[in-house]
């Protein structure tokens, strides 16, 4: 059997969250060492990429490995039915089609029961080449969501160009043109306030703002954001899940045809 | 303008 007891079924919220706009179906691959899913969006423009390690769990049992195919509205739709602070356990048997998860109040008074139907769904993996990408950026989440949010009122495409005093995000529209700089800040009192930057070489790179801007939907995941780019391959934006794991979105850069 | 490019450019299928 596979169960997965989690503190906070917030946890779990706000990842469907974060990627139940960009993908609609994604199989949970679960095996002794924890949760991952990796699944494109419909376009094969970006790619998430989920690690939830089984010692992040507050008991975690799986005894083989197993696939389970989920629709992440429907699942979206069941974990509205939880409480922030509830205890969340996702349980299955062998060969069952249908996941069970429960809620159960902190203290006890309240538990909810749901059967999940599971689906059939073709396993796409992509092998990721490991990559070591030439900038790296550390930031806040919440003004990677900002600047993502405030360009995408100008035009549809963003540049990320890391050199070595910070990352500069432009943005050409109809209206004109505009950038957001944001400078190296290693200073700051809270780790999760500062901007670092680690770099071998500058890099400039070119995206559609219409999946920085699903991306931005983790920012609740975490204070922080990563961004791993080097010149002509996808760009990495991983949202660090404390003590349990990661989430990671995968994005083609635009490139000159 | 620059045409967007599909992941499956970078990545192979596993």
């Amino acid at each position: 059997m596979f169960e997965a007891k989690l503190n906070e079924a917030s946890l779990l919220k706000k990842i469907v969250e974060a990627i139940r706009e960009l993908v609609t179906d994604a199989n949970l691959d679960c095996s002794e060492a924890g949760i991952t899913m990796q699944a494109m969006d419909s376009s094969h423009v970006s790619l998430c990429a989920l690690n939830l390690r089984s010692d992040g769990f507050d008991h975690y049992r799986c005894d083989r490995n197993l696939s389970l195919g989920l629709n992440l509205a429907n699942l979206s739709k069941i974990l509205k039915c939880a409480g922030n602070n509830d205890v969340c356990t996702l349980r299955t048997e062998d060969d069952a089609d249908t996941l069970t998860v429960t809620f159960e109040s902190p203290k006890q008074e309240r538990i909810s029961e749901f059967e999940l139907k599971l689906i059939a769904l073709d396993a796409e993996h992509l092998g990721i080449p490991d990559t070591n990408y030439k900038a790296q950026v550390r930031m806040p989440s919440a003004e990677f969501q900002r600047i993502i949010r405030d360009l995408s009122v100008i035009g549809d495409t963003c540049s990320i160009a890391v050199g070595k005093d910070g990352v500069r995000f432009g943005v050409e529209g109809d209206l004109g043109s505009g950038s957001i700089s944001v400078k190296q800040n290693t200073a700051a009192e809270k780790e999760e306030e500062r901007v670092e930057v680690h770099m071998e070489e500058p890099v400039e790179l070119t995206f559609a703002l219409r999946y920085l801007n699903f991306f931005a939907k983790a920012t609740p995941l975490g204070p922080i954001v990563a961004l791993s780019m080097s010149p002509d391959v996808p760009v990495v934006v991983e949202f660090p899940i404390e003590t349990v794991g990661y989430l990671r979105f995968y994005l083609a850069p635009k490139i000159d045809e | 303008m620059p045409g967007q490019s599909s992941l499956f450019t970078f990545f192979t299928k596993a």
